[in-house]
């Protein structure tokens, strides 16, 4: 298969096509497009050559037409209905988030725990007992969840979701979760991004 | 300089070989290494090339050593102080996050434009009034701020930041900011992470 850092690149290149298109740019070169985003021309050609011939040597891409074909490589020709699990500070945060809307990404669903919670709707969804998880999922599946909950209660929500069908996992919780072969799942880690800075405000030696 | 790519990859080695150390195992190759993290060996071997000669061929690293040199490369020798932008829905998850505490990483200040907000204290912080960012920051300096404002908050408020000596900035608003060259930004998008999930799920033809 692709390997998974191309596919990791490629919801960058949509990101930067998209505000190319909005901003009436039609053609790129892999030179300029690289420049966005900090990668070298023949790693733009070498990622896109996965997908098929685009754009000819030496004229650069049709952004419209780039970016067509690669929302279709990503699947974002069809609109992903999402669970998410946990309705504290950060899941009221994530179901107003404005983010989502054009993005082809939408929360249907909500679980929580808390009786207080539960039964009440936030952001347009009546929040569910995450007790009924998987007759809520086998009555109406979604392929994506995003778990908001405390740390230790991650790993057990998130094998309950696998359980009901689930395929893709956003998972905010600090902790390192496992999930069975063809499963994905995502940690969003500010530590990571952060640890990534440190070094330079180290090296910059700022002192 | 070191290929910023590189520089990105060492936190997640950081973490790996911190959980290896939790569990008690004193020396690992770059093979099993590199299983853990998705990453050829040879990959490993080089980008640890960069910051000295760490194990030896055929007997694999330290990894308590290994850990505490990639500790010093990327800046974890010493705290860093951050401030958060926004005490809403994120930031009040942010401020009781727990994924910070054994990480060199401390919230020391938060700032907020509601007065209902200001002066409260959360998470063993006393909000300020984002109006004083720039004399709050002169008197007791952060190097990293995290912005957990409003999309379109973001930028000016990234800028009064920029201007009050911050150089790193971990963005959660879903917008393209903009930072003048020698500081630092890291956006959180949850939408890259789950755009490289869809072309799973797609491809996998779940159908
Ligand atoms: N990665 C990031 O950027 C980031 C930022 C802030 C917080 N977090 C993490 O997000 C998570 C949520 O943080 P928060 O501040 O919103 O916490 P919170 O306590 O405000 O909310 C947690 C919610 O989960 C619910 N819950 C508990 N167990 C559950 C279960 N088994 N199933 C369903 N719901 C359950 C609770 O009732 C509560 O409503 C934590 O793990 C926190 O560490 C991550
Ligand atoms: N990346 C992610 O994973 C993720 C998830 C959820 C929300 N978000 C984003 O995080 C941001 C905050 O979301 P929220 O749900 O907490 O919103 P919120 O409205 O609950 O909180 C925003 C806070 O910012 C304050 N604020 C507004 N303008 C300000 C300024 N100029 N300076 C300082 N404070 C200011 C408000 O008073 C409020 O307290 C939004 O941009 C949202 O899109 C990101």
């Amino acid at each position: 298969g692709i390997p998974e850092i191309v596919i990791d690149r490629l919801p960058l290149y949509v990101r930067a096509l998209a505000l190319l298109a909005t901003n009436g740019q039609e053609i790129i070169s892999s030179k300029e497009l690289g420049e966005e985003l900090g990668v070298t021309p023949a790693q733009i050609r070498k990622d896109l050559s996965y997908f098929g011939r685009f754009g000819k040597q030496g004229s650069g891409y049709n952004v419209a037409q780039l970016l067509d074909e690669l929302r279709e490589v990503l699947g974002l020709t069809q609109r992903w209905s999402m669970a998410l699990l946990g309705v504290g500070r950060l899941g009221r945060a994530i179901l107003s988030y404005g983010g989502f809307g054009s993005q082809q990404l939408h929360v249907a669903k909500a679980f929580d725990s808390d009786p207080a919670v539960i039964g009440t709707e936030i952001g347009g969804v009546v929040v569910e007992d995450v007790k009924n998880v998987a007759a809520s999922l086998k009555a109406l599946p979604v392929e994506i969840a995003i778990v908001a909950v405390p740390p230790s209660a991650a790993q057990p929500v998130i094998d309950e979701l696998v359980a009901a069908g689930v395929r893709a996992i956003l998972n905010y919780a600090p902790i390192a979760v496992r999930v069975p072969p063809g499963v994905r799942c995502r940690n969003v880690d500010p530590v990571v991004y952060l640890h990534a800075m440190t070094y330079y405000l180290k090296s910059d030696t700022r002192g």
